[in-house]
């Protein structure tokens, strides 16, 4: 564990939270894409499995059942608690589209042919494209509320924490795992349009909106 | 195994 990995788990752990408590006060899911949130519930539930197999640490455990409950809670209240408020017409990103392959991928490109491990290659990539349906939502109707930005900025930043914590570990432990490190790239990749309207528009207080 | 370095992560 070094500052950049914790910070980075800090960093995820609001983002969840900030999600949830938005939803949560509001009453409401609007702007929220429940096709990623399902995403992240199928990244989560498919990395995690050694929950059951090998114990690390209190720390680990702790925050994998964490992630996965909050997970699990965000996507009750999207299709359920607060379905109505849910605006299925704007999250029409085909998910399956990035599903499949990405399976294909897992199977193909891993470091074992063994279950575990193609269910972990998986989750590692789906993770990195599963904000796709939100970010796709976001440019459909052109707006977020700031809220929502605060929620995928925390989220961008969690994994570009992580590519510090890789190249410090590289250095300091001579580790790296190429899978991880190019998912972690392209995952942030994805961020960097959001990452510069986050920071010319909301910390300047204004509401985001894209341009069309 | 590669991966057992990673198990700690998140």
């Amino acid at each position: 564990m070094n500052i950049f990995r914790l910070a980075g788990d800090i960093s995820h752990l609001l983002a969840i939270f900030i999600l949830l408590i938005k939803i949560w006060r509001s009453r409401s899911c609007a702007g929220i894409s429940g096709k990623s949130q399902v995403l992240f519930g199928m990244v989560f539930l498919t990395r995690y499995l050694d929950l059951f197999t090998s114990f690390i640490s209190v720390y680990n455990t702790v925050m994998k059942v964490i992630f996965i409950l909050a997970t699990l809670v965000t996507i009750y209240l999207v299709f359920f608690k607060f379905r109505a408020t849910y605006d299925s017409n704007n999250d029409t990103f085909r998910a399956e589209l990035l599903v499949i392959p990405i399976a294909g991928l897992a199977v193909l490109v891993n470091h074992e042919f063994s279950l575990f491990e193609i269910l972990w290659t998986f989750s590692i990539y789906l993770e990195s494209v599963s904000i796709m349906p939100q970010l796709y939502m976001i440019s459909k109707t052109g707006e977020a509320e700031t809220i929502t930005s605060h929620y995928l900025f925390a989220l961008g930043l969690y994994r570009g924490l992580y590519i510090v914590n890789w190249v410090w570990r590289y250095y300091t432990e001579q580790f790296y795992d190429w899978i991880a490190i190019v998912a972690g790239v392209v995952q942030t990749l994805l961020y960097c349009d959001f990452f510069y309207l986050y920071i010319t528009k909301v910390i300047k207080g204004k509401e985001m909106s894209l341009p069309a | 195994r590669i991966r057992t370095q990673l198990k700690d992560e998140l």
